[in-house]
């Protein structure tokens, strides 16, 4: 059966073939997703994720929910019926990137239709593109927002071009309430192998099927070093602080910046974790944190011994709003998994007497990402330190994408005197900030200028 | 959308496809539907998203969690099962189109 496939890329609106009716040749999971999503989803984690395809608060009963946790990793292989014409081998085939080729940060593009196949005139294949935000095994997450219906849709990489990396496992994905803004995927290649052993265990003509399915294309990762994530992700690390963690980033192969949020106290003993090149676990000291009426919630944590081979980033000294960035934090996973990165745009740049003192981004920040450094994506440069993303205290729902950081142009300076002569001066100053600053912070409207007295 | 993303645009929009899964005699009874990848053209192979089976599955859906289960064959769901597989658009006139149920869905002002 040949599958006439449209003319690519054309208008979306035109009228569909009609459907083609298929038979169920395999149902197949991957048994390493479903190990990694117990490990990441699954005891104490379970009560705080939700992923069915409806709002925590939507009405989906128990035994239906139950339904979709459990097939959550489950995919299908259908043959689907010759149709009438005769139909051509037409279009780019698929090609299947091997596990571990796709790094941390790569951008991908995943095309699935909402709402399945109730509006497919109008959604069928809709497009969402955004970047590996965090993997373990097949289990992949990105912040590409997908829809429910798009279940099963692809994910591809811009490199290799057009290979397929994975299906989208669970489109909507909710952790204490809080929409996360992340999609759940699961590896293609993987997948695929296991549909080829599992045609292999049927009758011979369903067998031969397998000779169809599509090739992993470039090296296989075993053969190269684990692909790395982008360089200047390696300067985000996982702070401990007593029973509190957070996000923090290396400002110097001695200094971690993260909030006073995360490291409250000064003389506080942090643990801090550094992933990348390797994983070590580094013991430091608060040596300054910003006292609590101070809007810019900031602690600096020395540490006992020099971080090795780990980049430390240039801090930008410019901002340009509407620019690409990245965050990277320990969001979402803690310390059960390496930083995620989430993209997005510098989306405002708060200045006060032209100074910037708040930097606002559309990525997806989550809690646990606190202390988080910002980077700009193409230059790798520092842009920031993030502190909270937005909650609305009427209706209680979480904005993963409305967040706030503090500009490294506010820290760079002290940070640079302490770090050369050990003099805390330019970070105490940190406690002065002027009420106007105080009122962006606060959320408040800037207080206009005080008509001034004719007197 | 950056040139770096032609291809991979293309090789989405023709590998992409839905697939709805309804009973036999009660197409209107409620379907279920996901979407899904083309992979291999002739003969037509597709792979989408298990969840839309749970309801045919003759064992129900525990039999997802059983741990060495890696797949189950075709035969796992009831006789009744339904699938259709739609993709790209072509020349078809609209009217061949089996009218579904729209979801509610409405496009408030913002």
């Amino acid at each position: 059966a040949g599958l006439e496939p449209g003319p690519s890329s054309s208008p979306r609106g035109r009228p569909l073939q009609p459907p083609r009716p298929a038979e169920l040749l395999l149902l197949l999971s991957c048994p390493a997703f479903r190990a990694h999503f117990v490990r990441l989803f699954g005891g104490e984690a379970a009560e705080h994720w939700h992923f069915v395809s409806a709002a925590p608060d939507d009405e989906v009963s128990e035994e239906e929910e139950e339904d979709q946790l459990r097939a959550l990793g489950w995919f299908a292989l259908l043959r689907v019926h010759p149709g009438q014409e005769a139909e051509e081998e037409r279009g780019p085939a698929v090609a299947v990137a091997p596990l571990g080729t796709v790094p941390k940060g790569a951008p991908l593009l995943a095309c699935g239709s909402p709402f399945g196949a109730f509006c497919p005139d109008i959604f069928l294949n809709t497009l969402s593109r955004g970047v590996l935000s965090n993997s373990a095994g097949p289990l992949l997450l990105t912040d590409a927002r997908c829809l429910p219906g798009t279940e099963g849709g692809g994910v591809f990489a811009a490199r290799p071009a057009g290979a397929l990396v994975a299906l989208v496992a669970a489109p909507l994905c909710w952790k204490a309430r809080e929409w996360v803004g992340l999609t759940l995927l699961c590896a293609a290649a993987p997948l695929l192998q296991a549909a080829r052993m599992a045609l292999a265990s049927l009758p011979p003509d369903s067998a031969a099927l397998a000779a169809l399915l599509p090739p992993e294309v470039g090296t296989p990762p075993n053969l190269l070093l684990q692909v790395p994530g982008p360089p200047w992700a390696a300067a985000a690390m996982l702070v401990e602080c007593g029973t509190v963690w957070g996000s923090g980033v290396a400002v110097a192969p001695h200094l971690v910046v993260t909030c006073r949020h995360v490291a409250p106290r000064e003389a506080a003993k942090v643990l801090v974790h550094s992933i990348t090149p390797k994983s070590v676990a580094i013991w430091g000291c608060v040596v300054f944190a910003t006292q609590e009426t101070s809007p810019y919630d900031i602690a600096v944590v020395r540490l006992e011994e020099d971080l090795d081979g780990v980049p430390i980033p240039v801090p930008a000294e410019h901002f340009h709003e509407g620019e690409v960035v990245s965050v990277v934090g320990f969001g979402i996973f803690g310390q059960a998994c390496g930083p995620s990165v989430t993209s997005g745009i510098l989306s405002a740049v708060v200045q006060v007497d032209d100074t910037p003192v708040m930097l606002q981004t559309t990525c997806a920040v989550h809690s646990g990402s606190s202390g988080g450094p910002i980077f700009s994506t193409h230059s790798g440069d520092l842009l920031g330190i993030v502190t909270s993303n937005t909650r609305d205290n009427n209706t209680g729902a979480t904005y993963p994408h409305l967040n706030f950081s503090i500009p490294i142009t506010v820290l760079q300076p002290a940070l640079q005197r302490y770090s050369q002569t050990g003099d805390l001066g330019g970070l105490h100053e940190l406690d002065h900030a002027t009420e106007p600053v105080r009122v962006v912070w606060r959320l408040q409207r800037p207080l206009p200028q005080a008509p001034r007295s004719k007197l | 959308m950056g040139r770096q993303w032609g291809p991979s645009m293309r090789t989405a929009e023709q590998a992409g496809c839905v697939v709805s899964a309804s009973r036999a005699g009660q197409p209107t009874a409620g379907s279920w539907s996901c979407s899904g990848v083309i992979l291999s053209r002739s003969p037509g192979l597709v792979l989408c998203h298990g969840g839309i089976f749970t309801p045919f599955l003759r064992a129900g859906s525990g039999c997802l969690t059983a741990a060495a289960t890696a797949f189950l064959p075709g035969d796992s769901c009831s006789d009744d099962l339904r699938l259709h597989v739609q993709w790209g658009p072509t020349a078809e006139s609209p009217a061949g189109r089996a009218e579904l149920g729209r979801p509610g869905l409405c496009t408030p002002q913002c």
